[in-house]
C-alpha cells in the first residue's frame, strides 16, 4: 500500500539524521514506484512528484523534527488538491430537457449508469427519459429499456434501423414534447483511435443538443486512462467523468491521470452492478485509496 | 532511444522504461525485464536494447504455450470467465463460429442469468455463429442453466460446449462462490470438466490485473487467458505480470467487434507490439 510505502519512506527519512535534498529525492523515487503500482499514468506521477519535491526541500521539511512525516502529509495534500476538491453536481442547464450524453470505450459501464443515472435523478424527483443511440451492440437497447423499467425512466426507441443521428434527434424531440427535465442519451462503446466512430459521436452531441457530455471510465484502467481521455476531449468535449466499477479493489489511480490530462470534474462512481450503486465523487476517499 | 546497442546511458534506460510502464507491464515486471533485457546484452554485444525486451518478453509469454483447442473429450466443455464488461459474450461468440467452421458440433450455454439482456445479447452471437443456444429457464440461476447445457450437449452429442457466464468482480464473495458452484456441477454431469477455464482480461486492465487472476484462480484452476480490445492503443502488459508469478498463459487475443476478430496468441507478435 503506498501509505505503508510512505511510513517506510517516512521512517528512513527520520532515521537518517541529516536531511538532504538528496535523500528526499530518493525517498520520492519510491513514491513514483507506489504511485505506478496504483495505476497512475507515468506522466501524472513524475508531475505530482516534481510538486512535492518542490515543497519536499524547502524549510517545511528540512527544519521539521519528523520531516518524513512531513513528506507523506505533502503527498496526500497534492493528491487530494488534484483531485479536486469542490463536489461538483450534474449541471442542469435552464432548457428543457437537460441533455446528457455517454461516451466511452467498449464495457465501460455506459449502459448500466444510464440506468444509475436515471434512478438517482429520479430520486430527486427529475423526470428523466432514456434513448439508446447504439445501434452496433447487439440488444444493446434492449439492455437499456430493461433498465428504464427498473429505474422508472420514461424509454423512448426509435424505429427498426434508424440511424445514430435520427435516434438523438428523435429521443431529443420526444423528450421535449413528454417534457422531460433529463434525456440521458447512452452510446455505443467506441475507440478513440477509430475515426468513424468519433465522427459519429460528435455527430450525436451536435443533433442531441447535448448539455454535458460524460466519459464514463472502467475504474480499474491502467495508462490508457490519459490517453483516451485526451482524445474523447479534445475531439468531441467531455463535460464532466465518470468512473466505474470501484466495488472492486483497483487502487483507481485511473481517476488522478483523467483529471490531469482533461481537466473536467469526477462526478460520479460507479460502486455495483444494481441500480443503486452509484455515489458522488469524494476525493479524500478516492485519494486515500490511491495512497492505499 | 530504443535501438541503440553496447552500454546503456540513463536516457535510453528511462525511455525503455517509460515504453514498458505505458503498456501497463508495471514498475515490478519492468525493472525486472530491463535488467534481464541488460544481462542478455552483456552477452550478446549485437543485440540492441529493443531487441533485447523483445526476446525476454516473447520468452516470458512463450514459456507455457496455450491453445484454445478442443481436447479428445466428449463434449469438451469451456468456461469464459472474468470482471465485468471486458469481452466474455463476444468472445464466446467469436470462438463458437471458429469451431463451427472447422466443422465441430458446438453449442452456446448462456448462464449469465442476472445482466438485463445478457441471454438477448448470446442469442445474436449464436445465431451469426449459426450454432445452437442453451438459455435459462424461467428464474433459474446459472447452476441450473449449465445443468441443462451439458445435458443437452450430452444428448445430442456435441463436441464442443462454450460456456459464457455473468461478469463478476473478483471481490464478491458471493460471485466467486457461484463460480465454484458452476465448476462442480461441470464436474458432476461430465467428469473431468470444465476442460478449459478461459480467464477474459481487457488489454486496457492496469496492475489490478494479478489480484484478478490469483483470486479466479481460487475458484475455478485457470488454463489460460485471453486478452481483448488489443484492436485499440492499450498492450495487455498486465499480463506479464500474471505469466510471470502465476505462469498462466494466454491463448487467445480479442481484436475487434466482429465475428472473425479474434487470434491464437503469438508471443513475439505480442512482445514486438509493447514498443510499437
Ligand atoms: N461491479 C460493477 N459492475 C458494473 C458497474 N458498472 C457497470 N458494471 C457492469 O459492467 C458490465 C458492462 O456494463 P455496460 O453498461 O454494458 O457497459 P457499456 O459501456 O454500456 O458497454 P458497451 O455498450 O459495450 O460499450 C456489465 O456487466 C455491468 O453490469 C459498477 O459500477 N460495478
Ligand atoms: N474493440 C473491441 N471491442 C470488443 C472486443 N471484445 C469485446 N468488445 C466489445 O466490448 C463490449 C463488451 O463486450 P461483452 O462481450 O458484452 O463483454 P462481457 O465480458 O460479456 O460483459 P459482461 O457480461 O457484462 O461482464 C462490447 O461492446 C463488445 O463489442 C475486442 O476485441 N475489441
Ligand atoms: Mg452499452
Ligand atoms: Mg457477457
Amino acid at each position: 500500500a503506498l501509505t505503508d510505502r510512505l511510513q517506510g519512506i517516512a521512517k528512513r527519512l527520520t532515521g537518517q539524521g541529516k536531511l538532504t535534498p538528496e535523500n528526499i529525492r530518493e525517498s520520492l523515487r519510491d513514491v513514483r514506484r507506489a504511485l505506478l503500482e496504483a495505476d497512475v499514468e507515468v506522466a501524472v506521477a513524475r508531475d505530482l512528484v516534481a510538486r512535492v519535491e518542490a515543497r519536499a526541500v524547502g524549510d517545511e521539511v528540512l527544519r521539521s523534527l519528523t520531516p518524513g512525516q512531513q513528506v507523506v502529509g505533502i503527498v496526500r495534500e497534492e493528491l487530494e488538491s488534484l483531485l479536486g476538491h469542490a463536489p461538483v453536481t450534474l449541471a442542469g442547464s435552464p432548457h428543457v430537457p437537460t441533455v446528457v450524453l455517454l461516451a466511452g470505450l467498449q464495457g465501460s459501464g455506459k449502459t448500466t449508469f444510464a440506468g444509475k443515472l436515471a434512478r438517482w435523478l429520479g430520486g430527486r424527483d427529475k423526470r428523466v427519459m432514456l434513448a439508446s443511440a447504439d445501434v452496433h451492440r447487439p440488444a444493446a437497447i434492449d439492455q437499456l429499456a430493461r433498465l428504464a423499467g427498473m429505474a422508472e425512466a420514461g424509454f423512448w426507441r426509435a424505429p427498426e434501423g434508424a440511424a445514430p443521428e435520427a435516434i438523438a434527434g428523435g429521443a431529443l424531440d420526444e423528450a421535449r414534447r413528454r417534457g422531460f427535465d433529463f434525456l440521458v442519451l447512452d452510446s455505443a462503446g467506441r475507440l478513440q483511435i477509430d475515426e468513424p466512430m468519433m465522427a459519429e459521436l460528435e455527430t450525436l452531441r451536435r443533433a442531441s443538443r447535448a448539455h454535458q457530455v460524460l466519459l464514463v471510465m472502467d475504474g480499474m484502467t491502467g495508462q490508457e486512462a490519459v490517453r483516451v481521455g485526451r482524445a474523447f476531449a479534445g475531439r468531441v468535449g467531455v463535460d464532466g467523468l465518470v468512473l466505474t466499477k470501484m466495488d472492486g479493489d483497483a487502487r483507481g489511480g485511473a481517476a488522478l491521470s483523467l483529471r490531469q490530462a482533461t481537466g473536467k470534474p469526477i462526478l460520479f462512481l460507479g460502486v455495483g452492478e444494481k441500480l443503486d450503486g452509484l455515489e458522488a465523487f469524494d476525493a479524500a476517499r478516492i485519494a486515500g485509496r490511491i495512497l492505499g | 532511444a530504443l535501438g541503440r546497442r553496447g552500454a546503456i546511458d540513463e536516457a535510453t534506460r528511462a525511455a525503455l522504461e517509460e515504453a514498458l510502464l505505458a503498456a501497463d507491464a508495471g514498475p515490478a515486471a519492468a525493472e525486472r525485464l530491463m535488467d534481464e533485457a541488460e544481462r542478455r546484452m552483456r552477452a550478446d554485444p549485437a543485440l540492441d536494447l529493443r531487441h533485447a525486451l523483445e526476446r525476454g518478453v516473447a520468452q516470458l509469454m512463450g514459456a507455457t504455450r496455450a491453445r484454445f483447442t478442443p481436447g479428445a473429450e466428449r463434449p469438451w466443455v469451456a468456461l469464459l470467465v472474468g470482471v465485468n464488461g471486458v469481452g466474455k459474450t463476444t468472445l464466446a461468440g467469436k470462438l463458437a463460429a471458429g469451431f463451427a467452421r472447422d466443422g465441430r458440433s458446438t453449442l452456446l450455454v448462456a448462464a449469465d442469468t442476472f445482466r438485463a439482456a445478457a441471454t438477448e445479447q448470446l442469442e445474436v452471437w449464436a445465431s451469426r455463429a449459426g450454432v445452437e443456444l442453451v438459455r435459462a429457464r424461467d428464474g433459474a440461476d446459472p447452476a441450473a442453466v449449465v445443468h441443462d447445457g451439458l445435458s443437452a450437449a450430452l444428448a445430442r452429442g456435441h463436441e464442443v460446449v462454450l460456456v459464457d457466464t455473468a461478469g463478476r468482480l473478483h471481490t464478491k464473495r458471493n460471485l466467486m462462490a457461484e463460480l465454484e458452484k458452476v465448476g462442480r456441477v461441470c464436474a458432476r454431469l461430465v467428469p473431468g470438466s470444465p476442460h478449459h477455464v478461459l480467464l477474459v482480461l481487457d488489454a486496457t486492465l492496469g496492475q489490478n490485473g494479478l489480484q484478478q487472476a490469483r483470486e479466479f484462480q481460487r475458484a475455478t484452476p485457470i488454463t489460460s487467458l485471453a486478452i481483448t480490445k488489443l484492436d485499440g492503443t492499450a498492450r495487455g502488459g498486465a499480463v506479464l505480470a500474471i505469466a510471470d508469478q502465476l505462469k498462466l498463459p494466454v491463448s487467445v487475443v480479442g481484436l475487434g467487434e466482429g465475428l472473425d476478430d479474434w487470434q491464437p496468441f503469438d508471443p513475439e507478435a505480442f512482445a514486438r507490439g509493447l514498443f510499437e
